[in-house]
């Protein structure tokens, strides 16, 4: 914490893909996330005693191995779900066939909630840049490639959508398997050592553009997490377009409403779209982007606290009706169609990280959703996108998409999830910094 | 063969979505909620 290291990313309990390693030796087996949203290798310690979690998951028994060595750094990590606390140890750890020798890792002695209680897997092991690693700890990932086990230093995930549990699919580390994926790879490179991190462009409903990351959004490829999340913007879109039930905005029908015809006319006279919302009184615009009228003054604060029209949440509706606004006048949509669709989208805004259930019956009718990754589009189709909970008459499907905002400049960001890395066999290239996607075989 | 390539390949176990697991999730969600996040991303 005191490193400042950020790491939090991932639903772990969503998380659907795991690995069996081995630590120690002999080796003790544990079910492990290979997680490239994360850097640390941690597993539940024997002496983890009031922790229900831990007596659910097995355990690591310092005691029991030849190969233990005590370092006793004392390590916590605070996901967002959840939280684990222990202490560094360092002992072989078996990948595979492979032995990685003097590894890091943290002996969780304490995973305190229901996060951890009731998941299926026992530990995480973390395949995420150092910089990110809490403790700087080295990651295992870098330790093959220190003692030679690999002889190239790429890894790849290869997720069988197909297979019935128990046969999830395969990671690869030293390449790719060639009968894993159809056609070239497209590579991006990682703009931001830590995740895995790089550029995409825009994200089409249908075809048509959502606007949002037309001029670029980060993206991160988290093999540790089940979803796919991105800005509210694009979210609230595609709810409308598959009908996922979302939450009623009032703010966002009130910006309509009131400010609606306004900014539509801002637009018309080509106002530049990122002063629009401070021009009609709603955000101040610091240069750069959008900010709440409400930092001003704590008296201002006050005030607008009074009138309800100046806060956080009508600076975002308002940011958001802007791009959508936008983004229809060049479709060459008339301003009463503009206007009522806009409404409607008000009615589509999803919660932050939660899921959206749609009807199993109207797979048909929805739209492929691309993402534009190296300037080419990554298509999901509906049966990749939405997932399906139960059998038969009992079966409920839930959106693959959830909302999260994650302010400049570090994003607008997407977090690409095992959604997206079902359908697309992606490569994490450490040699060469970059990532790599390939429609899945 | 694999070794003969140079790769070290780890089968992978799926676990499907189900009720229990969502509940679960919600739960954990509003957990860490009250965690505060320090980490987070977000924050």
């Amino acid at each position: 914490e005191d490193e400042g290291d950020i790491v939090a990313l991932q639903n772990y309990m969503n998380a659907q893909y795991f690995g069996e390693i081995g630590v120690g030796t002999p080796p003790q087996k544990f079910t492990v996330i290979f997680d490239t949203g994360s850097s640390n290798l941690w597993v539940p310690s024997a002496k983890c005693y009031f922790s229900i979690a831990c007596y659910f998951h097995s355990r690591y028994k310092a005691g029991q191995s030849s190969t233990y060595k005590k370092n006793g750094k004392p390590a916590a990590i605070q996901y967002g779900t959840g939280s684990i606390a222990g202490y560094f140890s360092e002992d072989s750890v078996t990948v595979g066939d492979l032995v990685v020798k003097d590894q890091e890792f943290i002996e969780a002695t304490k995973e305190p909630g229901v996060t951890f209680m009731v998941a299926k897997f026992d530990g995480i092991l973390g395949l995420g840049f150092q910089e990110i690693s809490v403790g700087k700890a080295v990651p295992v990932w870098y330790k093959m490639i220190e003692q030679g086990l690999i002889s190239d230093p790429v890894f790849s995930f290869w997720f069988n959508r197909h297979a019935g549990e128990g046969e999830g699919g395969e990671i690869v580390f030293g390449g790719m398997d060639p009968k894993h994926y159809i056609g070239e790879h497209t590579y991006v490179p990682v703009t931001q050592k830590g995740y895995w991190q790089f550029d995409m462009g825009d994200v089409l409903v249908g075809g048509k553009s959502t606007g949002f990351c037309a001029g670029g959004c980060a993206a991160i490829a988290d093999s540790g997490t089940s979803l796919l999340a991105g800005p509210t913007a694009i979210i609230t879109e595609i709810n409308e377009k598959i009908g996922a039930a979302g939450v009623v905005s009032q703010e966002c029908k009130t910006v309509v409403s009131q400010y609606g015809q306004q900014i539509l006319d801002l637009l018309l006279a080509e106002t530049q779209p990122k002063k629009i919302c401070s021009q009609v009184g709603l955000c101040t615009f610091d240069g750069t982007r959008g900010v709440s009228a409400g930092i001003r003054s704590v008296v201002d604060d006050e005030a607008e606290k009074s009138n309800g029209l100046h806060s956080d949440p009508m600076c975002n509706a308002c940011e958001m009706a802007v791009v959508w606004m936008q983004n229809q006048l060049s479709q060459n949509k008339t301003q009463d169609v503009i206007l009522n669709y806009i409404n409607q989208l008000c009615d589509r805004l999803p919660s932050p990280m939660g899921e959206s259930s749609v009807d199993c019956g109207s797979l048909a009718s929805m739209p492929e959703i691309e993402f534009t990754i190296g300037g080419k589009k990554f298509a999901l189709k509906p049966e990749e996108y939405i997932l399906k909970v139960g059998e038969g008459p009992a079966a409920q499907c839930i959106s693959g998409f959830t909302a999260m905002d994650i302010p400049p400049p570090r994003g607008p960001l997407w977090i690409l999830g095992d959604v997206f890395m079902g359908p697309y066999h992606t490569v994490f290239d450490y040699g060469k910094l970059r990532v790599g996607f390939a429609k899945a075989a | 063969a694999s070794e003969a390539e140079g790769l070290v390949r780890i089968a992978l176990k799926k676990r499907p979505i189900d009720q229990n697991n969502r509940v679960a999730t919600r739960l954990s969600g509003e957990e860490g909620q009250h965690l505060g996040g320090a980490n987070s991303l977000g924050s």
